[in-house]
């Protein structure tokens, strides 16, 4: 009863960021989310632990180096809208 | 173990 479809999460920044790390892992192609902190700011967007980073407010990231990825999500403000789909999935 | 590979991290 998993939901393979990319999903849109609109996260509004707390009082302790976005909610969640980026982790790049070595020799494998695109980024992925842990850390989600329950009930924090990803967590209520439905962003959860393990979710491949697709889109960053529209912009395909699949390709762009870690450091832009992260860079553009810190640029985004207050709040950044995510692509994200299921491991899974990708 | 994905843990072990995981290169770059960054809390946002």
């Amino acid at each position: 009863n998993v939901n393979h479809k990319p999903r849109v999460c609109k996260v509004v920044k707390g009082p302790n960021g976005f909610g969640f790390s980026l982790n790049m892992v070595k020799n494998k192609p695109g980024l992925f989310i842990n850390e989600v902190q329950k009930h924090g700011p990803a967590d209520v967007a439905g962003v959860e632990n393990n979710d491949i980073l697709v889109e960053v407010n529209g912009v395909n990231v699949t390709n762009e180096p870690y450091d832009d990825v992260v860079a553009r999500i810190r640029e985004s403000g207050d709040k950044v809208t995510l692509l994200v789909c299921s491991k899974d999935a990708y | 173990n994905m843990i072990s590979l995981v290169t770059q991290k960054t809390k946002l």
